[in-house]
């Protein structure tokens, strides 16, 4: 994926990924690297805008669907090379904020507004029955000033109000529980 | 080195030009 003239250049390229869960199934690897597709990939503004106005929003998704929007070469999976030593902040959102604090999110990291380096690797929507979670990727679980610096960045491109719990979740800890949240 | 980066609004703004569509 390249950027074509005339448009507008991002950081980085990115891939889009949707994944859908059957309820009940508890996550593992392999049916994980099944039910995830890419949706697509852009490398510019422009062709995010393209690819994006063409998908279902986040609220008119079914439960337990989730888009992953990941820098291009990262798979979004905990075993990733890029993904292993890292780790995510989640925030839990009651119905209908969703689809607007997604885009806020999605704007924020493609614009580069972490300010935080190589460290994010991407972002993650996911859709289920009585709430919706946001959560973005990070390298470096370890790193306590990158994180606070992510974690109060998410809060501001969110608007979030100060109460507002976040969680941080290492993937070494996921993958021990085999648990996303 | 120097990296891009966009504000909301103008990314916003981008959505309405004609090769976003």
């Amino acid at each position: 994926v390249k950027c074509k003239q005339g448009e507008h250049q991002l950081q980085y390229s990115y891939c889009l990924w949707f994944s859908r869960r059957t309820p009940g199934n508890k996550a593992s690897s392999s049916n994980y690297e099944q039910n995830i597709k890419i949706m697509g990939a852009f490398a510019s503004v422009e062709q995010f805008w393209t690819l994006y106005s063409h998908i279902a929003r986040p609220c008119d998704l079914t439960s337990s669907s989730d888009y992953h929007l990941f820098k291009h070469g990262i798979k979004p999976m905990w075993e990733d090379e890029a993904n292993k030593k890292g780790g995510k902040w989640i925030v839990r959102l009651r119905k209908g904020l969703a689809s607007r604090l997604w885009e806020n999110l999605v704007l924020a990291m493609l614009g580069e507004q972490f300010m935080v380096g190589e460290e994010i690797c991407g972002a993650v929507v996911s859709v289920r029955f009585a709430e919706d979670i946001i959560s973005i990727w990070n390298r470096t679980a370890s790193d306590n000033a990158i994180n606070i610096r992510v974690r109060d960045t998410l809060q501001r491109v969110l608007n979030l109000p100060p109460n507002t719990i976040m969680e941080y979740k290492t993937h070494t800890d996921s993958l021990k529980d085999r648990s996303s949240f | 080195g120097t990296r891009i980066i966009y504000d909301r609004h103008f990314l916003l703004n981008m959505r309405n030009s004609p090769l976003s569509q």
